[in-house]
């Protein structure tokens, strides 16, 4: 999932 | 978000005013390699795709727009400002960084994790990202002398990779989480091109001495 992926960074 | 995401964050930001800084306030973009900000701009606009497709956090798209737009106005300030493009060291900049572009592309189209337009565009801003700053080291190598707000650039833009690592550790242990292997090798393959810089960073702060880095 986008979660797992550290989506949340830049 | 942990200390050190913060701190990465804050110092990619430090790193993008102090460039401006420079420009604005001597009007002049000496020791800036034009290469370096054109790939910067390019990872920008290949990562931030997301900006369409989803939604994180205020902060989150802020920061995108301001990393997308300040790498954009250098790239227009060095190439059509009237007066600041004169200072531009064209004959020292000539690093060929298609090349860059080209090899990080390939790699991304062979290493992603999804086939999807999104994925490989991010892993490619990931590879490229990761090498952007070898034209900008090459101009500073030779041209020798590296003027202050010059020198702080770098840095700042150095430690923000290496910031990024440890927040990627602390999630590790705070999140049982691992993140991304393209990250993981990509973050520290960037962080150790700026070692050497980083020793005579150091060495000049310490010894109260101008930058200058070995031809």
């Amino acid at each position: 999932s986008p979660k797992e992926n550290f989506h949340d960074e830049l | 978000m942990n200390i050190f995401r913060l701190a990465g964050d804050l110092t990619h930001l430090i790193s993008i005013l102090v460039l401006l800084l420079k420009i604005y306030a001597t009007k002049s973009c000496s020791g800036i390699s034009l290469k370096t900000q054109e790939l910067y701009a390019l990872v920008f606009l290949a990562r931030y795709l997301d900006l369409f497709t989803d939604f994180v956090s205020v902060y989150n798209t802020v920061m995108k727009l301001v990393f997308i737009g300040s790498s954009l106005a250098i790239v227009w300030c060095m190439r059509m400002h009237r007066i600041v493009k004169r200072s531009y060291n064209r004959e020292l900049d000539t690093f060929r960084h298609y090349f860059l572009v080209a090899g990080s592309f390939v790699l991304a189209l062979v290493v992603h994790e999804k086939f999807t337009l999104q994925e490989i565009f991010w892993a490619f801003s990931i590879y490229l990202e990761a090498v952007a700053i070898l034209p900008q080291l090459v101009l500073l190598q030779r041209s020798g002398n590296v003027d202050n707000l010059t020198g702080q650039y770098v840095f700042f833009l150095g430690a923000y990779r290496a910031f990024y690592i440890l927040n990627w550790i602390y999630r590790y242990f705070t999140e049982q989480r691992f993140g991304r292997w393209i990250s993981w090798i990509s973050g520290l393959v960037q962080t150790a091109l700026y070692a050497d810089f980083f020793y005579y960073y150091f060495m000049s702060w310490k010894n109260n001495a101008k930058l200058q880095l070995p031809a």
